[in-house]
């Protein structure tokens, strides 16, 4: 089973066309495995991606580097669907 | 029973299943099940059908063609139990449902919600293997015959976005297809997804506005005040390619060039706090106000026959 222990969602904001280029040359690095939840389109729309804990030191070099904002919206998506996990079971228990 | 079938959880493909089989059995002299297809892995594409007479013209909604969207599907369910509690108790409702038939697909990507159930739960596309690579599956919402092989969509087997080797390689796809053209009378046609907070009109693979466009965006504005009007929630709307981006191959742009003038794609909660991962407490809040939405595209659509 695929798990997500350390995964990050950055919510990434881009303030120029040059920005998003350089995302969507970041979106092709394969190697990272990256999940880009909504992808660097225009500046007006944000930008969330799902980075494996190997990535992470990689995707956020880069991005201050290029001083590109963005902050984390999902700190762990494990922990969120250990919950997720849990409250399903829980309504399986209850007697109806 | 469906009385109480907890609708603030989100439940494995069986269960909604059984659901539907209960919904049924508890109404049916209004709802009836119809198996359109088979997904790749052999699942049955259950679409529930509202009726409550013959020979009428249909409105078609779809949940969670994209699977890892679970609180579209989620959605779907309470719809499904919305429908027929407030058929004979809202008169709106009542009045679309004497004169049109309903149909609901709340599963539209069995495979992949079975393997986001059980092994990745981050998992979008189809599960058809893809020959030559060992990458699986294709996005459904690229696989479609309008502008198929396009700019916004990719012709590599491990993409997110892969569109397939053909337009309606998918059985998922080419279910509803066959569907729609053999019923020949779909007077509109929603499909949902989430999230983003959206709801967009044709088209995405060109930037030709719809022909339709002005009534297309004055309903969408309509429908999303209603929405707005019970949480709150802010949403945008407008054509796919002007208000996201370029994405060929795309459902909607297929149904409205076959004709289904009322063809709509939404995108619901929420707008980056948890993404694929809304919480289970927000799966009624979300399927309440897009309820409202959806009324309001299934009432023009009955009051500006075509």
């Amino acid at each position: 089973k695929e798990t997500f222990e350390g995964h990050q969602v950055l919510r990434i904001t881009a303030n120029n066309e040059a920005q998003i280029t350089l995302l969507k040359e970041l979106s092709e690095q394969g190697h990272l495995g990256l999940d880009f939840w909504m992808e660097p389109i225009r500046e007006s729309l944000p930008i969330d991606v799902r980075v494996p804990f190997n990535s992470l030191q990689a995707v956020r070099a880069f991005l201050a580097y290029n001083h590109i904002e963005y902050l984390v919206m999902i700190e762990d998506v494990q922990n969120l669907l250990d919950e997720e996990q849990r409250q399903m079971l829980k309504s399986h228990v209850i007697p109806r | 029973n469906t009385d109480d079938f907890v609708y603030t959880n989100y439940h494995n493909l069986n269960t909604i299943y059984s659901f539907m089989d209960m919904l049924v059995a508890e109404h049916s002299d209004l709802v009836s099940k119809i198996v359109i297809g088979q997904s790749y892995e052999g699942r049955p594409l259950n679409v529930l059908r509202f009726s409550t007479g013959a020979n009428r013209p249909g409105m078609w909604l779809d949940t969670g063609i994209h699977s890892r969207e679970w609180v579209t599907q989620a959605s779907g369910v309470w719809f499904a139990k919305k429908i027929v509690t407030d058929y004979g108790r809202d008169p709106a409702l009542t009045d679309i449902l004497n004169n049109y038939d309903i149909y609901l697909e709340i599963i539209t990507n069995p495979d992949g919600y079975q393997y986001t159930q059980t092994k990745d739960r981050m998992w979008r596309k189809t599960r058809k293997p893809n020959p030559g690579s060992s990458c699986v599956g294709v996005d459904p919402n690229r696989n479609w015959d309008a502008g198929f092989g396009g700019a916004g969509s990719s012709s590599s087997p491990c993409s997110e976005t892969y569109r397939g080797p053909s337009a309606h390689s998918e059985p998922e796809v080419k279910a509803i297809v066959d569907f729609v053209k053999s019923h020949g009378n779909i007077k509109s046609f929603v499909s949902i997804h989430s999230y983003s907070q959206m709801l967009l009109y044709p088209y995405g693979y060109t930037r030709t506005p719809a022909k339709d466009q002005a009534e297309l965006h004055e309903l969408a504005r309509k429908a999303i005040t209603e929405l707005q009007s019970l949480y709150n929630t802010r949403y945008t709307y407008g054509s796919i390619i002007t208000t996201i981006y370029q994405a060929s191959g795309g459902t909607i742009d297929w149904t409205y060039d076959q004709g289904i003038k009322y063809s709509y794609t939404f995108e619901l909660r929420d707008t980056g706090r948890y993404g694929f991962i809304l919480p289970a407490n927000q799966i009624v809040p979300t399927a309440e106000e897009t309820w409202l939405a959806l009324m309001a595209i299934m009432e023009h659509t009955k009051n500006n026959p075509y």
